[in-house]
């Protein structure tokens, strides 16, 4: 495609696809969109961030992550819309245009792209990322089981073949690591989402510990209206809670690492499941899949524009 | 990839807690080659499980055995990977 308009969001794309839409995106918008590598992958691919920004100095800001687990194609399929998205309704839709015209939004659309390359090279079932671990011929580490926060409890392995295994040290996967560096670097992020599929479910912290996260009532308020907003589109049924209390434990987790530094509206999304396909949704879902998590997304940006912390 | 080849996706529906810790046994036998998409949470929550042909029949029997409900989500996943990629190459097509 030569312009993002003309670019098919109906249907699933190569790294090389969705890199080249950034580029595009970018020479389209030049003063709303700019693009940051924050990092290069184990295999040495460029780990790039959209930043949406409408000016200022270090707004604070908002942090969303799709394709962190590289199969679960729907998310990545998901982020290139949400960033279609975002340059489309700035300046026209003025909820929208109150979010961009006061905070930031960072976007990384491909969190995993040497699994995510892997996806449509070799295993269309890859998870992890494609590192190597010294004295096993397994591949790979969950990078949603890395991150310094109960690192190594209970929900998840220290087995290197399986697909929950949490590698050697927290923040062993440069792919976690870049995002843990340029969240400390920013400073100012004040809601961080990282988006999975599938179970249909909107979580927040804890997925290490049962302890409830301080901020509990409000996380579980928002998580209500952002869901409400999700199913008015389509029907599609969410539920939301904690991580361990909604599905299982899960240590060394993204968003209770996020949390823990402060950063409160902390969530991750579990997108559609028909019941039917599983990770290999049909591409004729990207869109109203997109479009219904979208509600949910701005249901959350606006609660975090109007609380300031 | 022909890997997938006549590989099956099984819903599992888990009653109670018992049922659930009957399938985290089937999670710890490796030489199934089990790929758990959606894991064993909680009972009334759905887990998901592709299974390698080989695999196929002691799944079954295994759940089976225990009382543990279960449908087949997906008969074939090479099937809807193909699927899958002749969409891609007619979009890319077009």
């Amino acid at each position: 495609a030569r312009t993002t308009s003309t670019f098919n969001y109906a249907t699933y794309h190569t790294l090389e696809e969705i890199y080249d839409f950034m580029d595009i995106l970018v020479a389209e918008h030049p003063q709303l969109v700019s693009k940051l590598q924050i990092g290069s992958s184990y295999e040495g691919r460029p780990i790039y961030v959209l930043k949406f920004s409408t000016g200022g100095n270090n707004r604070p800001a908002i942090w969303i992550d799709t394709g962190i687990h590289s199969r679960e194609w729907v998310t990545q399929a998901s982020g290139v819309w949400f960033a279609k998205k975002i340059t489309e309704d700035y300046g026209q839709d003025p909820a929208f245009t109150a979010i961009l015209d006061n905070l930031d939004i960072f976007l990384e659309i491909v969190t995993n792209p040497d699994g995510f390359a892997f996806t449509h090279s070799e295993n269309r079932m890859w998870r992890k990322t494609r590192s190597r671990t010294s004295g096993s011929f397994c591949v790979g580490v969950d990078p949603n089981r890395n991150w310094d926060a109960g690192f190594g409890g209970a929900g998840a392995s220290s087995n290197p073949c399986s697909e929950t295994y949490h590698g050697k040290f927290p923040n062993s996967e440069v792919e976690v690591k870049s995002i843990v560096d340029f969240v400390n670097d920013h400073g100012n992020i004040k809601a961080f989402i990282s988006i999975h599929s599938y179970s249909q479910l909107l979580l927040y912290p804890y997925g290490y510990k049962t302890e409830a996260p301080a901020d509990k009532d409000e996380l579980d308020q928002i998580s209500k209206s952002a869901v409400a907003a999700l199913t008015s589109l389509y029907g599609t049924k969410f539920q939301y809670g904690s991580i361990i209390t909604t599905i299982y434990q899960a240590s060394g987790g993204t968003i209770d690492w996020t949390y823990n530094q402060g950063i409160k509206y902390s969530f991750s999304f579990e997108l559609r499941d028909t019941g039917r396909y599983g990770f290999l949704l049909p591409a004729s879902q990207i869109i109203p899949t997109a479009q219904e998590t979208w509600l949910a997304l701005l249901t959350i940006m606006e609660h975090t524009l109007n609380h300031p912390y | 990839s022909c890997s997938s080849m006549r590989h099956q996706v099984l819903r599992i529906s888990v009653d109670d807690e018992a049922q659930v810790q009957k399938v985290k046994e089937l999670e710890d036998l490796e030489h199934l080659q089990l790929d758990f998409w959606r894991g064993p949470a909680r009972p009334g929550f759905p887990i998901d499980v592709r299974v390698p042909f080989p695999s196929i029949q002691a799944v079954k029997v295994f759940l089976e055995a225990h009382g543990i409900r279960y449908t087949i989500m997906i008969e074939d996943v090479q099937l809807l990977l193909d699927e899958e990629q002749e969409q891609m190459f007619a979009s890319q097509g077009r």
